[in-house]
């Protein structure tokens, strides 16, 4: 068995949520903060049978989408602060980042 | 050292808690989401040396029980959504779903 | 590739967060619980590569601090409950709990 860890975006956390119902996926959703953006996303938690991880791998793929997202840096990301105007920048936000851990035991009660 | 990370029903968490800290098991708790009834739960992280881990098992499957849940869909399950009139059905929430993971490093500042 | 769960007090977490982004290394932060104090915690979980995880230990070393905490038990940690006056006590809560985990696979979408 294999620990899924998926940080989504919360625009397609429902959407991946429902997607993984209907494949018959379980799943539990944790609230979770980007280090960089400091925006909110999701971070799923999904236990899955060795030789079903590569069709939940596609189910994530397919629902979760990579986004431009402008921010506007408060303070210079590096270099000096004098007269410092902060322009936006864009940055490209992935549609998910994907963990993949080594189950040593399972249990139900 | 093993990490267990244990989703559990927020109606046995307190019970929980306060058996793991009886029990001398140190724990971190995150408040968490099902897949499925997309209701809270919480799911427990707790890091725990090899020799105790039948012991922590004991504890998590005395303190969490399963219940009855019903649910009333919103749509089918499967199939067409014509003239549907949604028919409650009962689902059973196990007491602990129960993920054990190899710790590679364990360290404390 | 391994991942990397810090658990740190709220204390630290936001300069831990931006010590990581200064690094150069990406983080998902989420809200916890201790399980003895019962107040909130910060859990970091940072994948990283094999080769810079001493640095990284050394940037969580760095940011979290100890404090010790005066916690009033509400009933005796042990023993019987008659006339008792409960007693402040000091705990040290230590800057970060850190458990490292081996990474079978990771992918970004
Ligand atoms: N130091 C830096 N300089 C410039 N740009 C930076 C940067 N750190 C991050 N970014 C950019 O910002 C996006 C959002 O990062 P954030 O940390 O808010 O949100 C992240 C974080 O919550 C999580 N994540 C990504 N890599 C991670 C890792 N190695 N460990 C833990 N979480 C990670 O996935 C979310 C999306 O990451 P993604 O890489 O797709 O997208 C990242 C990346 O494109
Ligand atoms: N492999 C896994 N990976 C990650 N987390 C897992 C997991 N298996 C279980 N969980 C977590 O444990 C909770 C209880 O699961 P349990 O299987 O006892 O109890 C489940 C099960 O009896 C039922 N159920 C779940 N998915 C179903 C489905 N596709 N069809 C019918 N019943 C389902 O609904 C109950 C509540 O499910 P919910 O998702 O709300 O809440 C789940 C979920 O948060
Ligand atoms: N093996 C493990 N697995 C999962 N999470 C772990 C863990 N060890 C530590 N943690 C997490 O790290 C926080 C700080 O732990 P620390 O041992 O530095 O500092 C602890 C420790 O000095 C003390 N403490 C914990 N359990 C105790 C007990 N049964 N009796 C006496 N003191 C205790 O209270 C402080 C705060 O504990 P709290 O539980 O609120 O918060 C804990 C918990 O959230």
């Amino acid at each position: 068995m294999k620990l899924v860890m998926a940080v989504v975006q919360d625009k397609d956390s429902n959407r991946l949520q429902s997607a993984l119902v209907k494949s018959g996926f379980k799943a539990t959703k944790l609230a979770s903060t980007g280090g960089f953006l400091k925006s909110g996303n999701t971070t799923f938690i999904i236990g899955v049978d060795d030789e079903k991880k590569n069709e939940l791998l596609t189910v994530i793929k397919k629902n979760c989408q990579s986004r431009d997202q402008i921010i506007t840096p408060v303070s210079p990301m590096g270099g000096s602060t004098d007269a410092y105007i902060p322009q936006p920048v864009e940055v490209e936000v992935g549609g998910a980042t994907v963990f993949i851990l080594e189950v040593a035991e399972f249990k139900q009660y």
